[in-house]
């Protein structure tokens, strides 16, 4: 573990603890995409299968946890709760995630570094969480008012895949035989997603501006 | 054969 992945999982942590906070405090999920949450319980259930057959350490079993729990609670929340529910931008929030799905699967069926079930499961996640957040920014463009912790949300999530990217070039240079090119370019092809994104965050930062995104 | 890859990052 090396300060670039230790900083990369609490950005990470950080972001789900925002958007639980955001829509707790103000019994509301405006802004929030129901398909970017869905779209991540399917990632960390499919990568996460190894909870059940091999143990890592402790802190990677209760981080894999806290991800599981806290996204499904977010997903609880915008479906059922009977105030949060209310305030979902369903006709706002339509990006067809079927269309990001099966393409993540069926690239999962061919390139991958085993043909297991787990094996293939696992790199669909990583594919998968690549474009997972693209439901969300369609959502922000949309949305006129973009709140603070939403902004937040998404440069938090940002920075974790920023962070991990050193947090490999970090593991290439220190240990042997380090290498997964499948995840590197899925990282890669991931972070790329949000440059738009931190163009505009840090652009109406600096400006002391509200937050918003050109359609 | 087999790899059997543990995969240690989250």
């Amino acid at each position: 573990m090396n300060i670039f992945r230790l900083a990369g999982d609490m950005m990470h942590l950080f972001s789900i603890i925002v958007l639980l906070l955001k829509i707790n405090a103000t019994r509301s999920c405006r802004g929030v995409s129901l398909k970017t949450q869905e779209l991540y319980a399917i990632v960390f259930v499919c990568r996460y299968l190894d909870l059940f057959t091999s143990f890592i350490s402790l802190y990677n079993t209760t981080m894999k946890l806290i991800f599981l729990l806290s996204t499904f609670t977010i997903i609880y929340w915008m479906r059922f709760h009977k105030v949060i529910r209310v305030t979902y931008d369903r006709e706002q929030d339509t990006f067809r995630y079927q269309f990001l799905i099966l393409p993540c699967f069926l690239l999962a069926l061919v390139l991958n570094n085993e043909f297991s079930a787990m094996e293939v499961l696992w790199t669909f996640s990583i594919y998968l969480e690549a474009v997972a957040i693209l439901p969300q920014l369609v959502l922000l463009q949309r949305t006129n008012n973009i709140d603070n912790l939403t902004g937040n949300y998404v440069f938090l999530l940002g920075s974790y895949r920023a962070l991990y990217i050193l947090n490999w070039i970090y593991r290439f240079m220190t240990e042997p035989n380090y290498r997964q090119y499948l995840v590197w370019i899925s990282g890669i092809v991931q972070t790329i997603v949000y440059i738009d994104f931190f163009y505009y965050y840090i652009r109406s930062w600096r400006n002391n501006e509200k937050l918003s995104l050109p359609a | 054969g087999s790899t059997g890859a543990v995969h240690d990052e989250l």
